[in-house]
């Protein structure tokens, strides 16, 4: 699965998801990617927020949403986003990921699974990584 | 605001020899993002294009390079959202195109509804000028791969779900 998040000048809010699903899927599964609320959600007043990892598992836990939920009762994006991760993770079982950009352009970023890649420019540098805590940056070409 | 674009490749039990090409295409993507948003481009141009840069990529399970089903078919789903309205587009169980998310724009922006699937969504998409492509050219080696050690291991996609340490998953 792939996703990105935006905020542009106009603080307009932004999400895209893609994904191929999970090797092995029956035919005519579908996954969280789709389903609006579970692998994608946006909303210009809170965030933005693209989600990863057990499809069945996010979209039983409406996984975006929560997270924008969160932010709205004035969690940050990151605390937002490692808590939603892991309330799913503890309530299914199951692992996931997911990036988020509150309305401000505060990143929220999270796993629970072994990797999973992420990056973000902020004042001319790239912000990336793939295991769990690690930031590396990169300036911007 | 100033703006900005945060991207993902995808979480999971990802192999070492994945870590290289995930990094190097999540880094090409957000800057495919983020180029659009510095010459005054929209938030929805902009993950449209990072997702974009992605989907060509097979180091990611989206378009080329998607994870293959039980019949090892690509059947890929994508949606896209828009804070300011609230607006939705999504496609499911759509096969043959390099860029679902291109179509999602399009339920988005040009049609009344939200989500369109299988054959609905290839026709809608067809009549948007969007071209298919043969079958086989959207899929990788390790989606083949991939679907042979579930085949014989039962093993869930090492690009979707963890297969260590995961307490069960899969």
């Amino acid at each position: 699965t792939v996703g990105a998040v935006a905020v542009d000048a106009n603080g307009h809010v932004a999400v895209a998801t893609s994904t191929g699903g999970m090797s092995g899927k029956a035919v005519g599964r579908i996954g969280d990617t789709p389903q609006i609320g579970s692998g994608t959600y946006a909303d210009d007043n809170i965030a933005g927020v693209s989600t990863t990892g057990h499809g069945e598992s996010i979209l039983k836990y409406c996984l975006a949403h929560s997270i924008v939920k969160l932010i709205e009762s004035g969690v940050d994006a990151n605390t937002a986003t490692k808590k939603s991760v892991l309330g799913m993770t503890k309530r299914l079982n199951n692992t996931a990921g997911a990036i988020t950009l509150s309305k401000n352009g505060d990143v929220g970023v999270y796993f629970s699974s072994n990797r999973m890649s992420w990056a973000y420019v902020r004042d001319g540098k790239i912000y990336y990584g793939i295991e769990h805590d690690q930031v590396l940056e990169d300036a911007y070409p | 605001m100033k703006p900005i674009i945060i991207v993902h490749g995808g979480a999971g039990d990802i192999p070492d020899s994945r870590v290289t090409g995930k990094l190097t295409g999540t880094k090409a993507a957000v800057i495919a993002g983020h180029d659009v948003l510095l010459k005054g481009g929209s938030a929805l141009d902009a993950v449209e294009a990072a997702v974009v840069s992605m989907e060509k990529d097979e180091n990611f399970n989206a378009g080329y390079g998607s994870v293959l089903n039980l019949d090892g078919e690509v059947e890929m789903e994508a949606s896209i959202m828009d804070g300011a309205r609230l607006d939705v587009g999504a496609v499911t169980l759509i096969k043959d195109f390099l860029h679902p998310i291109s179509i999602a724009r399009k339920v988005l922006s040009d049609s009344p509804h939200s989500l369109l699937g299988g054959e609905g969504a290839k026709r809608f998409a067809l009549q948007k000028g969007f071209e298919t492509i043969p079958p086989e050219s959207l899929i990788s080696q390790n989606a083949k791969d991939a679907l042979q050690k579930f085949l014989k291991h039962g093993e869930f996609g090492r690009t979707e779900i963890g297969i260590k340490d995961e307490g069960g998953v899969g």
